[in-house]
């Protein structure tokens, strides 16, 4: 995935069955933002990988006063990219395990 | 506690904690 300087991590371990998991968000390089985060706290959230959009959070989370609007679009790309990885494992993986 | 709870209007949580130092990148 493309470097963005915001790092998307599971914040469980993903056993593949349920559609809502939780992840942890947080910057790793804030001279990829446009605009200046709020802090450099790690943001823990549930996202539902069938309802959601990493679109929808990443409004959420500009609303909620942690990113500037002008980096609404790359909060959403580092979820995104996360999540993608995630349904990419669910897909090829839990079903050899299982 | 370090831990800072938000809660947006559409009823998403984001607990926000600090991110160790081992995890930042160095600038």
């Amino acid at each position: 995935a493309e470097d963005t300087g915001v790092r998307v991590e599971l914040a469980e371990e993903d056993h593949g069955r349920k559609s809502s998991i939780a992840l942890r968000l947080w910057v790793e390089d804030p001279k990829k933002l446009k605009g200046k985060p709020k802090d450099n706290g790690a943001i823990e959230f549930t996202f539902d990988l069938e309802k959601e959009t990493p679109d929808d959070v990443a409004q959420e989370m500009v609303e909620s006063g942690f990113f500037h609007e002008n980096d609404v679009k790359i909060v959403a790309k580092s979820i995104r990219d996360r999540v993608a990885l995630i349904q990419w494992r669910r897909e090829r993986i839990w079903p050899i395990i299982q | 506690s370090s831990l800072t709870q938000v809660v947006h209007s559409a009823g998403r949580r984001f607990i926000v904690s600090p991110v160790p130092e081992s995890r930042l990148r160095e600038q």
